[in-house]
C-alpha cells in the first residue's frame, strides 16, 4: 500500500 | 468596516457547508477584492482555498482589510437560522471581536440578527501559487462525485490515470476492484455535461478516498469541477463560483 504524503513537503510557509 | 450583502443566503451557506467538515477554524480575510480564506485540515493533507469576489455580492464594502477568525461549526449553526432566499449581510468593524449576520426576508418584512464571536486563529499560510500541472480535466461535478462515492466502497485509495483520450479512476480493495473510464466529449446542448482533458504529460496518481469524499461536498457549488494533476505536486480540485472559487489541494499517496 502507498503512504500518504503531507502538504508541507510541497509548499512553503509564508 | 465590512458590509457584505449576499442577495441570497444560500450561496454563503453552500460555500461554508462545502468545507466545514474538513477544517474547523478559519481566518476569513476581507479586502476590497472580496472575502478569501485558506485553511488546512488537521492531518495536514488537504488544503482549502476560498475566494468570493465582490461580484458575488449584491453590495460589498470593505474600507480596511479585516480578518475574521471563525469556528465553522459555530458559523454553520447561525447560517442554518436563515432561509436560503433571505438576503444575508455580514457586518464587522475594523477590529472586530464579533461578526454580525443579518438575515432579511424582504417579502415578509422579517429581520433576524445574529452575532458570532470571533477568535484569534494562529494558522500557517502556505504558498500555493504558481504550481505547474501536467493535465487539466474539466468534467461534471456530479459525475466526479459519483465516481468517488462508488469507488470509495472498494478501497480507501483512488488511483487516477490520465492519458491523451482517457481519464481512468481505479480502486482495488479487499472485496474486489472497480474502475470507471471517462472520455472527453463535447455536449453542445448541455455544455456543463462535457468532459475536457488537456494533457502535457500522462499522469498516474493515487489519493486517499476519505479526502476526496470531503472534496465532493463542493459539488453543489458548481456544475463542473476542474481537476489539475501533476506527478510533482498536490492535485487541485476547483469549483467555480459566479465570481471566485472554492479550491481543494490534496497531497497524493506514494510508494516509499
Amino acid at each position: 500500500s502507498k503512504d500518504q504524503t503531507k502538504l508541507a513537503q510541497y509548499y512553503v510557509r509564508v | 468596516m465590512l458590509e457584505a450583502k449576499f442577495e441570497e443566503a444560500s450561496l454563503f451557506k453552500k460555500v461554508i457547508d462545502s468545507f466545514k467538515d474538513c477544517v474547523q477554524l478559519v481566518n476569513f480575510n476581507c479586502s476590497e477584492h472580496g472575502i478569501a480564506a485558506q485553511a488546512v485540515d488537521d492531518s495536514r493533507v488537504l488544503l482549502v482555498s476560498l475566494s468570493i469576489g465582490t461580484e458575488s455580492f449584491q453590495d460589498f464594502r470593505c474600507d480596511r482589510n479585516v480578518t475574521l477568525g471563525a469556528d465553522l461549526s459555530s458559523l454553520s449553526k447561525i447560517l442554518r437560522c436563515g432561509n436560503n432566499n433571505d438576503n444575508l449581510t455580514l457586518i464587522a468593524d475594523d477590529t472586530p471581536d464579533s461578526l454580525l449576520l443579518l438575515f432579511e426576508d424582504t417579502k415578509k418584512d422579517r429581520i433576524s440578527e445574529y452575532s458570532l464571536k470571533l477568535m484569534d486563529i494562529d494558522a500557517d499560510f502556505l504558498d500555493i501559487e504558481g504550481m505547474q500541472y501536467d493535465t487539466t480535466i474539466t468534467m461534471p461535478s456530479a459525475e466526479f462525485a459519483k465516481v468517488v462515492r462508488d469507488l470509495n466502497q472498494l478501497s480507501d485509495s483512488l488511483n487516477i490515470l490520465v492519458t491523451k483520450d482517457t481519464v481512468k479512476f481505479v480502486a482495488e480493495g479487499d472485496i474486489g476492484s472497480g474502475s470507471v473510464i471517462v472520455k472527453p466529449h463535447t455536449d453542445m446542448d448541455k455544455p456543463d455535461d462535457s468532459v475536457k482533458v488537456e494533457l502535457d504529460k500522462p499522469v498516474d496518481l493515487t489519493f486517499g478516498s476519505k479526502y476526496l469524499l470531503d472534496i465532493i461536498k463542493g459539488a453543489g457549488l458548481s456544475n463542473q469541477i476542474t481537476i489539475k494533476l501533476s506527478s510533482e505536486t498536490p492535485a487541485l480540485f476547483e469549483f467555480g463560483l459566479q465570481s471566485g472559487y472554492l479550491q481543494f489541494f490534496l497531497a497524493p499517496k506514494f510508494n516509499e
